[in-house]
């Protein structure tokens, strides 16, 4: 099971961080840190990752694609196009596999998901998430998120995820959408269905430390001198709602709607050209 | 008495709070915030707000100058030329007003201190920040602070000032230098001295709420489902100490070098050209 989650949003964001969090991985401890000096003339870059993780007895190949260098420089202007091209060029690779010879083994390296970080300082969506996401909803399943979460009281974050809901609708961005439920599954189960896609844009926190160390599970968290912010504590944030849905439940389904929807998009445009 | 503080950064880094915080002023509860589309067309303004206000018996009338748009676009190159041009225009003005006739009466505008929020999420010290501090740092006494410190877990604080001061020093940007206490104070002074030295950039948290209410003092914070983050709480962060340096200690000193360093190097421009 092959599965590519690409990661975007200005750098500091936690990005590496909710990664690492999400797969229980390590997959940032090399890096290295661009000072602001060598940002100034820095582009963006695409970096992979690929992971094997195995849950609830499926494995999964996982690929992280990063951008480093998303929105750092002083004119931002098109950073992001690199991005929409990379996501172009897997589509592409797809596109002539599918009309070779050898079918039964196509690589699929097109991107499922694209998790876009949204800074949790702003008073809602800045120019460059709007002329970003505009640029790729057609070609990606976008999963924003709001990074810091721990940024914010829980009224500031009701508001601010309002705020992005009402600005996505204004600027007509279309982001992944959850499928809705079979009408025959019971209450509970619509009622949870209802709350995660209220839950949208997801505010969450992520953390490499592990605060305390309990038989059953660690707990990893955030430690300030008043209090510790706790990851998977759904009364502090949404990262376990985001880790069920990326994982857990609807893998299967960003595969199929990057099959049905944004390849055939490509396709259709590719064929007309 | 007449104090000019001017107040740049990013939208969204809590300077409006902050400022409130520091002087428990209402100064910006009618101001409209742009949505991401109106702020792709605007550029940077400059906007004054007077407030006076009385501490330990001494009257000051204060000017908060703000300028939103900073930092706000896509292409931020020379979004802060204006503000640079906005201090040299209150030197063009007391140069003209001193070489007068009516030198008694001289409204002094000139930008005593700036305050300049530097972010939180970053890893330190971003393009934009290196450019802005670059072009106006001969101007005027720049106190830079690390804004939603509430952000930073205690040893990311300490991380994140050392970077910082790091990259200043690399950049050779010049800040605001407090003065060294006389040699003839006691130790307990000069080690408070120091430690003021030493926290800098100060890691501020602003707020407007209050928490509790005790007879002697209202306590104001943010309160998070994790514990509740103390302004005025030195173990919080450095709120008390940037409050203590502008208001009580150290406002007569930013004047001072106003007068007798930014405003002789703009005069030393002016007749030398
Ligand atoms: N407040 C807060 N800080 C975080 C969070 N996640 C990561 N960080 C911290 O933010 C800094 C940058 O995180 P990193 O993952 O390197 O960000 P990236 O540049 O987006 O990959 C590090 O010091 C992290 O410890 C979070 O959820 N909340
Ligand atoms: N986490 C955190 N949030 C803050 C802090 N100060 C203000 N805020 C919140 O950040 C948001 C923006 O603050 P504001 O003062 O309007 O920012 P400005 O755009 O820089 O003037 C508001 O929701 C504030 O409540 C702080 O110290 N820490």
């Amino acid at each position: 099971f092959d599965f590519t989650l690409m990661v975007a949003g200005e750098s500091g964001l936690g990005k590496s961080t909710l990664v690492d969090s999400l797969f229980l991985t390590d997959l940032y401890k090399t890096r290295t840190l661009l000072s602001a000096q060598e940002r100034l003339t820095k582009t963006l870059e695409i970096q992979k990752h690929e992971v094997d993780i195995e849950e609830r007895g499926v494995k999964v190949k996982l690929t992280v694609v990063d951008t480093p260098g998303f929105g750092d420089a002083v004119d931002n202007s098109e950073c992001w196009k690199p991005i929409a091209e990379y996501i172009d060029q897997q589509f592409e690779q797809y596109f002539r596999d599918e009309s070779g010879l050898n079918r039964k083994n196509i690589q699929d390296s097109r991107v499922h998901c694209l998790l876009y970080f949204i800074s949790s300082l702003g008073h809602g969506l800045r120019p460059l998430d709007v002329e970003f996401m505009k640029g790729v909803h057609e070609k990606v399943n976008i999963v924003p998120v709001i990074a810091k979460a721990d940024t914010l009281t829980p009224s500031e974050v009701q508001r601010l995820k309002q705020k992005i809901r009402k600005e996505i609708e204004e600027h007509q961005i279309n982001i992944y959408q959850f499928p809705d439920c079979d009408s025959d599954e019971d209450e509970e189960f619509k009622q949870q269905d209802l709350a995660l896609k209220q839950s949208i844009p997801f505010a969450v926190i992520g953390s490499n430390t592990i605060i305390k160390e309990t038989k059953e599970k660690a707990v990893r968290g955030r430690h300030y001198p008043w209090g510790i912010a706790e990851v998977e504590n759904a009364l502090h944030c949404d990262f376990a709602k985001l880790r069920n849905m990326l994982i857990q439940t609807h893998m299967q389904d960003l595969k199929d709607m990057t099959q049905e929807v944004h390849y055939e998009n490509y396709r259709a445009c590719c064929i007309q050209s």
